[in-house]
């Protein structure tokens, strides 16, 4: 799954879907979320 | 400064709401808080991350929660 | 804690470069200068927008310039 096309409030809703806690998507956090949702996609 | 920032650096910020920053009222503060800036800290973070740089904090708490200019500069 | 972080803690952070926290030499330095992360309170800010957590912090390190486990628990 590409995230980059999403935008940070879309990221933030997919981590809560997969239960991910996070904090603020931000610029410098975006990166580490997505690779988190990567592995969740993944398992 | 206003009475609420004088209250705020009065003591360590420590898990104070987002709200006890001075310009964050209640319409402000759950737009913030929606984004994840629940936490006067999580703000401190990305002004600190945006390099202390002013005009682009302001840019991103008016992008982020829509503050005005005095909300910003509060 | 080492006699580099207990330097570190003596006085206030400033405008201290980043390679003044315990765990970061001339390498990972470096590469965290060339990612924006160039003063210790930029990466302070970075560990307060993930919220204090410990483990996203150091998975940020490791993605961001490749920390080893012992230099992330630095």
């Amino acid at each position: 799954m590409n995230f980059s096309n999403k935008t940070d409030k879309e990221i933030a809703e997919l981590l809560d879907q997969y239960m991910i806690k996070h904090g603020p998507v931000v610029g410098s956090t975006r990166k580490l979320y997505e690779k988190k949702l990567h592995e969740a996609l993944e398992s | 400064t206003s009475q609420k920032h004088k209250e705020f650096v009065a003591e360590p910020m420590g898990e104070k709401a987002v709200m006890a920053l001075a310009g964050i009222g209640e319409v402000l503060g759950k737009r913030l808080e929606e984004k994840g800036f629940d936490k006067a800290y999580v703000v401190l973070g990305q002004f600190l991350v945006l390099k202390k740089d002013e005009d682009f904090f302001r840019e991103w708490l008016k992008d982020t929660c829509g503050a005005n200019a005095k909300q910003q500069f509060d």
